[in-house]
Formats: structure tokens, sequence, C-alpha cells
């Protein structure tokens, strides 16, 4: 989806800094 | 499952009774004594003092300490419940519950809600969402005019804005995020439903017995 098209909270929460997933990475 | 050997092994001061903390949040103590795996980790990697400094949060997201991010920024700013500027082991388990997969959807919905709410004003206004597409499109190296942001912000204030007053409260974001479930996407992580699979060394050291 193009970011022009999307809500600007669903662009946003693609953010690394939202991911807290990498926190388990080992 | 209980233990056979039990260890008593050296814990940091900011350490809290698993107990405590599982009946604080969705962690079993298991779960909580597993989290203090990953609690060592991360709040040992630059200085080993028993707490996670921005510096140690920022290496364990992005693999690089310098790196700054809005976004990350504001998650450590509101796991540091106690605002001295370090996360300790309470506060990671607490606000980490959140993010569990059987956490109350509206404890998600509020954390979300005080992470875009840049300036703690009780309002996400629309300086403060035009500054956030605009520190992702940075982030991501995406390039997008300026009259092509102020367009997605626009859509998305028209839309989220029902009382017309020119901010969002907390109200209106629980709508938005009903029509909208994917915003919330984030605020579940569901290695937390196997976090004793992914650090089952507690399993060795754990002082807890549960009793199932």
């Amino acid at each position: 989806q193009s970011p022009a098209a999307m809500n600007a909270f669903e662009l946003i929460s693609t953010s690394q800094g939202l991911n807290l997933g990498s926190l388990f990475e080992k | 499952m209980g233990c056979c050997h039990s260890k008593k092994v050296g814990r940091t001061p900011g350490y809290e009774d698993p107990i405590t903390l599982a009946s604080e949040t969705p962690f079993t103590e298991s779960e909580v004594e597993a989290l203090y795996e990953l609690f060592k980790k991360l709040s040992s990697s630059i200085i080993n003092d028993g707490l996670i400094h921005r510096e140690e949060f920022q290496l364990a997201l992005f693999r690089n300490c310098k790196k700054q991010n809005l976004f990350a920024d504001r998650i450590f700013d509101l796991f540091d419940l106690k605002r001295n500027g370090v996360i300790d082991f309470g506060e990671f388990v607490r606000s980490l519950g959140v993010f569990h997969p059987n956490a109350p959807v509206h404890h998600k919905i509020e954390f979300a809600f005080k992470l875009y709410d840049l300036r703690q004003t009780g309002f996400i206004e629309r300086e403060e969402l035009k500054e956030m597409v605009v520190a992702l499109l940075h982030e991501s190296e995406l390039v997008l005019a300026d009259d092509v942001v102020e367009a997605i912000v626009d859509k998305t204030f028209t839309e989220a804005d029902l009382k017309g007053d020119g901010k969002i409260d907390q109200e209106e974001w629980d709508e938005l995020v009903k029509k909208y479930p994917a915003l919330l996407k984030n605020m579940t992580l569901p290695y937390l439903k196997d976090i004793t699979l992914a650090f089952p060394s507690f399993i060795l050291t754990s002082e807890v017995e549960d009793i199932e």
C-alpha cells in the first residue's frame, strides 16, 4: 500500500521503534 | 512444575518479588522469572547496574545505541514509570504486561494513546501527528512532498476528530481503533506467551516453584 494512501497512524505504526519484538531477538 | 535443585542467585537492587509482579500482570511467576533473564541481558549490555538505560534500550531495538528514534524514546519514557531516566525490573515487567496477548484491550488502547500524545496534554494534536509522520518518513528514508504529508494528516484528522475541535481525545482514539484494529498490532507481542521457552535458563536458577 502506498504511504500516501495510508491513515497517518497506520503509517506511524510501521516504525521499527514500535516493534518491541526486537528486544527478544538473540 | 517445581525445580529439583533451586539455587539462590544474586538479584539487582530493583528486583521485585515475582509473586507480586505476577499478581499485577498477565504473567505467571515462571514467566516473570524468565523475563528476569531477558532483563539481565538488556540491563548489562552497556552499564552493568541492573537498570535499563535509554542507550541500552536503543541498542536492543536497533543494534545501535546512538540511533535516535522518536517512537523508541516514547516507549522508553512510558516504561520509565518512576520517571527517573532508567527502567528497573518492576517497571519492565509491568509495562511489558500491557503487550501480553492476554492483557485487557483497553490497556493497550490507553497505552497507544499515551504513546502518541507526545506532549502529554491528554490529546493527540495535529502538530504531533504531523511530527510523527515526518519522523517515520525520516526513519524509513521515504520521501514525500510536504503537501502529501499534509494531506495524509488532514485526512486522518477529519476521520478521527469526531468532535471537530482540532485534537483527538481518548474517546475519539477508542473509536478510531475500533475502525482500524490494526493500529493496535504493535501492542501485542506473541513472544510473551512463550517467554519461558525463549529464556529457559531461569529453570535452573529459579527460586519460584509454581503450584499448579
